[in-house]
């Protein structure tokens, strides 16, 4: 008789249980009935899933938002574990929608789920693409703007994994920053 | 200990069906 290896039934286990949201923009619906949440996964299996199921984030329409959030934390700044927190900004050009923005957008996942921070993962929440016709936006959100150690390693982490070179600056902004800004950029509290 | 997966592990599976 044969024995089947555990590795060929067992799917691999993430640390955390994921939960991927869509956001779609309808002007005559609220914001908050405008964001769904698509499907939870905790396995790597699971993940691809789910990954090879849906759009490519460069054949979403503009306005339009995918959020990968832990279990539990929701995809916005009023959630307790975002409140005190801020986000690891990438801005993109026009230009860089058809070469880096897909690209992008799953090495931000495999961090995610790969937990690359290390013990700084903890203080990952998620990470949010918006599709924008004047310029998409990848962002890895953290819990506390405070926490130093854990955002710049998160942030030099991220930026070798996305191959930024390192003379182009990426920027670290407080949510509440971003809610109470005044013109269109928000200041950066670390980069 | 942390499950940590690096991107060629993650990335080994992307089209192993997942159809358990």
């Amino acid at each position: 008789q044969k024995v089947m290896s555990p590795e060929t039934y067992i799917k691999h286990p993430l640390q955390n249980k994921w939960a991927l949201w869509f956001f779609k923009n309808d002007k005559s619906k609220t914001w908050q009935a405008n964001l769904r949440l698509i499907s939870k996964f905790d396995t790597v299996e699971d993940f691809w899933a789910l990954y090879n199921h849906i759009q490519l984030s460069s054949n979403l329409m503009s306005g339009c938002d995918y959020s990968l959030f832990k279990d539990g934390i929701e995809p916005m700044w009023e959630d307790g574990r975002n409140r005190r927190g801020g986000r690891w900004l990438i801005t993109l050009s026009k230009q860089q929608r058809r070469a880096d923005l897909d690209r992008f957008w799953l090495e931000t996942l495999l961090c995610l789920v790969g937990e690359a921070f290390d013990d700084h993962s903890d203080d990952v929440c998620g990470a949010v693409i918006n599709v924008r016709a004047k310029g998409d936006k990848i962002a890895i959100w953290t819990t506390d703007y405070e926490n130093k150690d854990a955002i710049t390693h998160i942030g030099r982490v991220y930026k070798e994994r996305l191959g930024v070179p390192p003379k182009v600056i990426i920027g670290y902004q407080s949510h509440a920053d971003t809610a109470t800004k005044s013109g269109s950029s928000t200041k950066n509290k670390f980069v | 200990k942390k499950k940590q997966y690096d991107r060629e592990f993650l990335l080994g599976f992307q089209f192993i069906s997942a159809s358990m």
